[in-house]
């Protein structure tokens, strides 16, 4: 399984078009690998992506220096998917 | 049996048409078990059917997991499931509606993607299948319509999670549900569930352009809601595609309303915890009752609104 640990999940507020559009040129970057649960549309409407472990620092200094809010939805992605894999690992266990 | 089956865990594919076994086999009069095709790497493509009688009845289809990583979606398909087994007959409203239509469930809309997110990468999200010339694997299936098919609102690399491949119905998981739907002439509702960001939306996401229907659309999309916060408060926004959200080609529902289907939405379930795709297993049961009620208003409407 691949291993996510160190993504994390920023939420991002817009607060304007021209703010929007920065992080459309974000989505651009294939280098940074980034994965849009929520894609960029307009002021107002939470933007989240899944930002890898080597990526992290940079976006959030390209955001920072825009002026960008953001706020950390997943602190680590991988802590999420072993709760995940352990309640049903859990549960298959009761069910064997 | 169904009833000692856990709704409140997520389960791999095969525990998934194991339980589509198990249904059928304890409600024989009621449910049965259709393949309408393979994917891309072999696997069977089941669509359950729940009719009461009769030929070619007026239908509604409804579809979860065709983006394989959104998983409360499979989770609240296998519970709607066992949720119409159990409430017909004892619910006056939803008996009337399946004494006189047909419910198509289509669990695992794609089947090899939510494989591989058990497998490999639970983030995956597109089919599995191969691009001639690229490394990159997989079409975004709700882009890979034909409704306005290639048009701005999808990506034409293969990289991307949003590439619409090489040309409309090339993903045979669309395909399959696409002569399913012509074949059978006769559906009147069509409802794609997808997650998170609570939204139910309607045509166009192609287009800005009103689709006909919109202001019946509307009013239909405002009950449902109505009617899914009524259970825990959880917040919907309803609109059509682009104008909710933003502009999406080749969508399966644009492609549903083109055939006429007029009743044709998408949900987009919850998350009301800031954890997006990775929703805990313990929202799954209330995702899935609050989304039912909405389901209700919508299948109601469609069997009193005939067309």
């Amino acid at each position: 399984n691949e291993n996510f640990v160190g993504h994390q999940v920023l939420r991002i507020s817009a607060a304007n078009e021209a703010q929007v559009q920065k992080v459309k040129e974000l989505e651009d970057l294939e280098h940074l690998q980034l994965d849009f649960w929520r894609d960029p549309v307009r002021p107002g409407i939470p933007i989240d992506v899944r930002v890898p472990f080597t990526s992290i620092q940079s976006v959030k200094v390209f955001l920072e220096s825009h002026g960008i809010n953001y706020e950390i939805m997943i602190e680590d992605i991988q802590t999420l998917l072993d709760e995940e894999q352990k309640q049903m690992s859990a549960f298959q266990a009761r069910a064997l | 049996s169904t009833k000692t089956f856990n709704y409140a865990t997520y389960h791999t594919l095969d525990e998934i048409y194991e339980f589509m076994d198990l249904l059928v086999t304890e409600n024989p009069q009621l449910v049965s078990k259709i393949q309408i095709g393979n994917t891309f790497e072999g696997r069977p493509i089941y669509v359950l059917k729940f009719s009461t009688g009769g030929t070619n009845r007026p239908a509604i289809w409804i579809d979860t997991g065709i983006h394989s990583r959104e998983w409360v979606t499979q989770a609240s398909g296998v519970w709607f499931a066992k949720k119409i087994t159990e409430d017909y007959g004892q619910d006056a409203a939803f008996t009337a509606i399946l004494d006189n239509m047909d419910i198509f469930l289509e669990i695992v809309t794609n089947p090899d993607g939510f494989a591989y997110t058990h497998k490999t990468n639970r983030m995956w999200r597109k089919t599995r299948s191969r691009t001639q010339g690229s490394l990159c694997v997989g079409v975004d299936p709700n882009r890979n319509w034909d409704a306005g098919f290639g048009l701005a609102g999808a990506s034409s690399n293969p990289c991307s999670d949003t590439y619409h491949g090489k040309f409309a119905n090339s993903e045979v998981e669309v395909k399959s549900i696409v002569d399913f739907v012509t074949n059978h002439g006769n559906i009147k509702a069509f409802i794609s569930i997808h997650s998170y960001s609570q939204l139910l939306l309607y045509p166009y996401g192609y287009t800005s352009e009103p689709a006909p229907d919109k202001e019946e659309l509307d009013q239909l999309a405002k009950s449902a809601v109505t009617a899914l916060t009524s259970l825990y408060g959880t917040k919907y926004k309803y609109g059509s595609i682009i104008d909710t959200i933003y502009q999406a080609s080749g969508s399966t529902v644009d492609w549903t309303y083109s055939q006429g289907i007029k009743y044709s939405f998408t949900f987009e379930l919850r998350d009301t915890g800031l954890r997006g795709f990775l929703l805990p297993a313990s929202q799954i049961i209330p995702t899935a009752e609050e989304t039912w009620l909405a389901l209700l208003t919508i299948m109601d409407h469609t069997f009193k609104h005939p067309y």
